[in-house]
């Protein structure tokens, strides 16, 4: 039965028309990671590297393609935790960088604390030569839209995002 | 919100999970992703679940390490997911999905919202899905 890797793209509502986009986005997610643990690579490597790969598609609300703040800024958070040691590591509201999921593996592997936040994230991120990107980076004309949309009084944002009772 | 849980061939777990947030959020809104037992959890005698859905919710209720508890009780992956979000459900009124897995590598991916987008990757199947009951599998 081992080895053996799950990935989500989140639960909520998935648009009809990205549902293509969605569904091959967690199925090459699922791959790569397999491909590592296939290969003699820790489940460690494997859940960084499908969480990368989402961070990076745009279609997902994760890294570039997060949902926006009020403000209209992306302030994202992540988390690893490895089952052998119970060590954790995460990040929250941190902003200006592509991989979030690698900072807060940083976090487990070079501090003892279990979560940085905002702008002492950033300042880790900085010290440990993870490069800083602009916030439009990240942003797409997805999230944009939601972003106005919700903007507008009387606005259900949670609905919008998890939809009505499954 | 994105995520993964995976047991390698020594039958070490992990798990990963990260996130935008809420749609709006109000700035400095932190939500369950970054909070251990909550956005997710790892522990090698048990399992490991990895969480999305109405953040406050799946804090009030620490999803991740709840469906664990019922592992540690003897439910199976799919059935300690289930339970885990239906308690959520009824307790605080949050949605949300899971991906589980036990050392075993028994694997579920569960959801009480409409949609959660998932794949599986194991004995060389590829699994995924996106609407409720749906399971579709292909060679990888």
């Amino acid at each position: 039965m081992l080895p053996v890797v799950v990935v989500h793209g989140g639960a909520g509502i998935v648009p009809r028309e990205r549902s293509e986009k969605s569904t091959s986005g967690v199925c090459s997610a699922a791959r790569a990671a397999y491909a590592i643990l296939q290969g003699g690579g820790s489940s460690m490597d494997a859940v960084v590297e499908a969480v990368i790969q989402l961070e990076k598609n745009p279609t997902f609300n994760a890294g570039c393609g997060s949902v926006l703040n009020a403000k209209g800024d992306v302030e994202m958070d992540a988390l690893v935790m490895d089952g052998k040691t119970l060590s954790s590591g995460a990040v929250s509201a941190v902003r200006y960088i592509a991989n979030p999921i690698q900072l807060a593996r940083l976090v487990m592997e070079e501090t003892s604390h279990a979560c940085l936040t905002a702008e002492g994230a950033n300042q880790f991120a900085q010290a440990m030569g993870v490069p800083e990107i602009p916030q439009e980076s990240l942003i797409t004309e997805y999230s944009r839209m939601r972003w106005i949309k919700n903007l507008a009084p009387g606005a259900n944002p949670v609905e919008s995002q998890m939809g009505k009772m499954g | 919100t994105v995520g993964a849980v995976a047991v390698d061939s020594e039958g070490n777990i992990s798990c990963a999970t990260s996130t935008g947030g809420m749609l709006n959020k109000m700035e400095g809104r932190v939500g369950d992703t970054s909070c251990i037992g909550s956005g997710g959890y790892a522990d090698n005698n048990l399992g490991a679940v990895s969480t999305t859905g109405a953040g406050e919710a799946i804090m009030k209720v620490t999803l991740a390490r709840l469906i664990l508890f019922h592992m540690e009780r003897g439910q199976s992956v799919e059935a300690a997911s289930d339970l885990g979000l239906a308690y959520m459900k009824s307790r605080v009124g949050g949605l949300g999905g899971v991906v589980t897995v036990d050392p075993q590598g028994h694997w579920a991916a569960r959801f009480s919202s409409l949609q959660m987008v998932w794949a599986a990757a194991q004995k060389d199947t590829l699994h995924y899905g996106l609407y409720t009951g749906e399971h579709f599998t292909q060679s990888i």
